[in-house]
């Protein structure tokens, strides 16, 4: 494996609501394609459930109370220590690093840079319609254009006619070509804003989840021996305008049960928009001949709250909320070589793909994204940051989450074996 | 031990013990408790302690509220039998 090229896809806000995960109603064909390929963890689980403390933690492969970012407002390397982050390590061992869409949240708490120069070749690619990702582009019932939490959109008729993640695709692929023809090795991250609030996407693929196959979350109640502290009042959901006109009480709602569906129905729809993007992704990968060599992983920043236990979002310890899809695509180790003139990951049409059982090595093993730095680093053959000493905020280089390769050939006989044993 | 079963940890933090506007998204110098979670296969076991923003530290004897949820009778995690006596020793032993 030595010298591959790594492709890092971060989802927003996602849930492992994925066919792969056994979700039996979600239309995920393309992330479905690469579990098949890939060795999938079913427990992984992000250290805090918002974007900025989740994202510099996995990142630099150190836990929030070694990062000193509990919210938004403080940047690690002044406000905790200098400590390296995943691509600034490859990039200090000869990879091109780059960065398109949201991989570090934006703001202070990556220094209004994602981290540039220290962790990318490049500057960061920012998608240009990501501006108007609040703006009021939701069509409403009064035929006025709202800043809605559910909003299908007609690309054609939104600002640059166009959405950010639409152009976080075309612009990887556009990078991806260039790699080939410079024959470097890469390391690009791809950070999709999916399926995050608002639920805005192409409106068709609501025809992919009519409202009557839309169920409530099985447990819509907020569970009466919940501590209070533990409960997020979910302050987000209830400032989008279509929220705001049902006048939910704060802070246990509850939302109403029809509305309930409707975020339901649309985040499954921004997962299946979501899956599209990675589809065009990794088809680019086959396209210019690098899926051969090329390690790709798969995951989010954390979870998201479906009103299971009458919360919504994230910004919880709840498993929905810190939960996350995981997997690695390593060529050669979890799927054979691609023969000649053989695709990998050929793009699935969500609208016509028929789902079959997907064939992945899965493991049950708990996981957690701290441990990210140091697998990759494995994977690629990179020498593998050592385990932090306690505390670690003079240390540059070190990992407080162990390599998890050694989890790649652990089948759910043997998870299940050793949980056995665990519980004896 | 080839058999240490693994266990993901992860927290967050508040502002006060009962829901309030930033009880989602506190900044660092309004937080007062932190949760801290830790999950196997088994359970999920948080225990929501006293945090002090201004040096980063939790006070684990400052216990403001605990979670015990076993995954495979309640996978879902809608019954926290922290207060539970069964189980009892179980929390005494993890704290």
């Amino acid at each position: 494996q030595d010298g591959m090229n790594v492709l890092f896809i971060v989802a927003d806000d996602l849930r492992p609501a994925l066919g792969c995960y056994g979700d039996s109603l979600v239309k995920s064909p393309n992330i479905d394609q690469l579990a098949s390929r890939s060795v999938v963890f079913q427990n992984a689980y992000a250290q805090q459930a918002v974007c900025a403390p989740s994202r510099v933690s996995f990142l630099t492969g150190r836990r929030p109370d070694t990062t000193r970012l509990y919210d938004f407002h403080s940047y690690w390397r002044v406000h905790a220590g200098n400590y390296s982050t995943i691509p600034q390590y490859f990039k200090e061992n000869g990879y091109t690093t780059m960065s398109v869409g949201k991989v570090f949240h934006p703001g202070i708490s990556s220094n209004h840079s994602d981290d540039y120069p220290y962790s990318w070749s490049l500057p960061p690619f920012h998608p240009s319609a990501e501006k108007y990702e609040n703006s009021k582009t939701c069509k409403g019932k009064d035929g006025e254009l709202h800043a809605n939490l559910v909003c299908p959109v007609d690309v054609a008729e939104v600002p640059l006619g166009t959405l950010p993640d639409i152009q976080s695709t075309e612009e990887a692929r556009r990078l991806l070509n260039i790699m080939k023809i410079k024959k470097r090795k890469f390391f690009l991250a791809v950070g999709y804003h999916k399926p995050h609030i608002p639920l805005r996407y192409p409106q068709e693929f609501l025809k992919l989840y009519p409202l009557e196959n839309i169920t409530l979350a099985p447990d819509p109640r907020v569970p009466e021996e919940l501590p209070a502290v533990a409960y997020n009042p979910w302050m987000d959901i209830r400032q989008r305008e279509d929220v705001q006109a049902l006048n939910v009480s704060f802070p246990y709602g509850p939302i109403p049960e029809d509305f309930q569906r409707q975020i339901r129905q649309s985040y499954f729809a921004a997962v299946s928009y979501l899956d599209t993007q990675v589809g065009l992704l990794l088809n680019a990968l086959d396209d210019v001949g690098l899926s051969n060599n090329t390690i790709v992983m798969f995951t989010a920043d954390h979870g998201w709250s479906l009103g299971e236990h009458g919360e919504w979002a994230k910004y919880s310890n709840f498993d929905v909320a810190t939960r996350v899809p995981l997997m690695f695509y390593v060529p050669g180790k979890t799927s054979s070589f691609a023969r000649p003139g053989e695709r990998i990951f050929p793009y699935l049409d969500p609208f016509t793909h028929i789902s079959d059982s997907v064939a992945a090595g899965k493991t049950k093993k708990m996981v957690e994204l701290v441990s990210l730095f140091s697998t990759l680093a494995e994977l690629a053959g990179l020498w593998v940051p050592p385990v932090c000493p306690e505390p670690s905020f003079h240390v540059a280089l070190c990992t407080q989450g162990p390599s998890i390769v050694q989890y790649f050939n652990s089948t759910e006989e043997e998870d299940d074996y050793d949980n056995d044993y665990d519980t004896e | 031990d080839d058999h240490e079963e693994p266990i993901a940890f992860s927290q967050y933090p508040r502002p006060a013990d009962i829901p309030e506007w930033d009880s989602d998204k506190p900044e660092l110098k309004d937080i007062k408790i932190m949760g801290y979670s830790m999950r196997t296969v088994d359970y999920r076991y948080t225990l929501w302690v006293g945090f002090n923003p201004s040096n980063f530290s939790a006070n684990l004897q400052d216990v403001h509220a605990g979670e015990l949820y076993m995954v495979g009778s309640d996978p879902s995690e809608d019954h926290n039998i922290y207060n539970s006596t069964l189980h009892g020793n179980l929390v005494k032993k993890f704290l």
